[in-house]
């Protein structure tokens, strides 16, 4: 465990977090895509099967449990609790367009052809391109609430702080996994552009709109 | 043989 691996997990925690809490506070989804939420209820499904096989630490398991347990709380509140205020005419990505590349590379390119490791290695794959349609929803409606976009810079510094964690790893453990490193680089540049709008907008006080 | 890598990351 080191500062990166460690503030990258709070930043997750925080970003899971703060969506449930917007979602709970305004009695509303609206703006948040559930095709997104969705894909990472089934990113931590696949990922954390190994709760129930291997024991590697209490802070690894308890924070397993969590995010598993709030992604489908997450999952639950957009539609069934506050189905009414999700807005569906505007989260039109085509998931199986991910799911299905994402599940032939897994079955590809993995570390062990096994099936706990290929769900990992698809649950990394899948990670990596779970926000698509949340951003895609922020393309089409060309805004987001201020709330959204802290969310979302705390799910996108949340990996990037994990490849400081890898280039540590590697330096002072040797330890590097290359099929996760790859697909955190593709997560964190699929929030660059995000980035840029959260620094040069939100954080000036300004609402995050897309020019129409 | 096993060559998967420890999962003691999130």
């Amino acid at each position: 465990m080191n500062v990166f691996r460690l503030t990258g997990d709070l930043s997750h925690l925080a970003a899971i977090i703060i969506l449930l809490l917007k979602i709970w506070k305004s009695r509303s989804c609206a703006g948040i895509s559930g095709k997104s939420q969705i894909l990472f209820a089934l990113v931590f499904t696949t990922r954390y099967l190994d709760l129930l096989t291997s024991f590697i630490s209490l802070y690894n398991t308890s924070m397993k449990i969590i995010y598993v347990g709030c992604a489908y709380a997450t999952v639950y509140l957009i539609y069934a609790k506050f189905r009414a205020t999700y807005d569906g005419n505007h989260d039109t990505f085509r998931v199986e367009f991910l799911v299905v590349p994402v599940g032939g590379l897994a079955f590809l390119v993995n570390h062990d052809f096994s099936p706990l490791e290929i769900l990992w290695t698809f649950s990394i794959y899948l990670e990596s391109v779970a926000i698509l349609p949340q951003l895609f929803m922020i393309s089409k409606t060309g805004e987001a609430e201020t709330i959204t976009t802290h969310y979302l810079f705390c799910l996108g510094v949340y990996r990037a702080l994990y490849l400081f964690n890898w280039i540590w790893r590697f330096y002072f453990e040797g330890f590097f996994d290359m099929i996760a490193i790859v697909a955190g680089v593709v997560q964190t540049i699929l929030y660059c552009d995000f980035f840029y709008l959260y620094i040069t907008k939100v954080l000036k006080g300004k609402k995050l709109s897309l020019p129409a | 043989e096993d060559d998967t890598v420890p999962k003691d990351e999130l």
